[in-house]
């Protein structure tokens, strides 16, 4: 069995919004995330992830996070006033999701974890579109009229309580 | 002050390492972390953000995740042997990197925490390559060579101990 998993955990209450192509220099994300954090909003997951580039050679990265529902509709008003200033591309608005997390501890020095994680979601088709890690939690999001099936397939893989 | 901030550690043993266009179908993820479990790799921060699309119009995703210095060219060998089976573009391989982490509890729920971080990084021009968050920890990857230094600056900006 595997000792680090305890438990596995639904969140269908977070919107998905990410701003692409942030130009890739010191400051952006600074300014991005303190003008939420000046809205009061609660930001859950942070994903940046590789590099990538604009047509004129400008060094860019998407940024991608999660709020909750309620907060989606104010904080991408507040991305499209700040996207001139940030340089980016543009901002995507997804609802359509849901936050499936493997629950633990110390599940980062156990390979096979996430792998299996990934595995029984993959046995039913569910496609996983963002990933993050710690040692306590392990975050999918995937399509939001599949996070049901998602927490009681891992939950039968894991052979796992609630949480 | 901020109460749920506790510290800030730094890790300088770990490598890069990203799968680039992944085909964005159920699966892939499964059969890149069983191949490195098989293989006894532990893997430290998985990151998979936005879609990207290829070419020929087939969606993709690229996967970033980390792994001790040691590993990193076992994990190139193996993600290479892996590519055509997986059909995605190409692995790179970015060894000049740090981690740093503020580490504490409920970060999530305390809107400025994050962009604090971010802030302190970018008033010394630290460039912030990949970010994952949890409540108990907001990760940075910066150049290798800025570790010391964004360790330094994120300390003195929250007024902390080490970790
Ligand atoms: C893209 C954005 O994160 C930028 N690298 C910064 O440091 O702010
Ligand atoms: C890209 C990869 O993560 C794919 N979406 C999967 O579910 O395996």
């Amino acid at each position: 069995n595997h000792p680090p998993v305890r438990g596995v955990a639904l969140d269908t209450n977070q919107a998905q919004i990410a701003m692409r192509h942030v130009p890739d220099y010191p400051g952006r994300a600074a300014k991005i995330f303190g003008k939420l954090a000046q809205e009061n909003i609660s930001v859950d997951m942070i994903i940046q992830s590789q590099r990538s580039r604009l047509m004129d050679q400008i060094p860019s990265r998407d940024i991608a996070f999660t709020v909750s529902r309620n907060d989606a509709e104010l904080t991408e008003k507040i991305l499209q006033n700040l996207l001139p200033e940030i340089g980016a591309q543009d901002i995507l608005l997804d609802e359509d999701i849901a936050k499936v997390s493997l629950v633990g501890a110390g599940m980062v020095g156990n390979p096979g974890v996430a792998a299996k994680m990934f595995s029984a979601l993959a046995q039913q088709q569910i496609n996983i579109q963002m990933i993050t890690t710690s040692e306590i939690k392990i975050s999918c999001v995937v399509a939001k009229s599949q996070g049901e099936r998602a927490l009681q397939i891992i939950h039968e893989g894991f052979d796992l309580g609630n949480y």
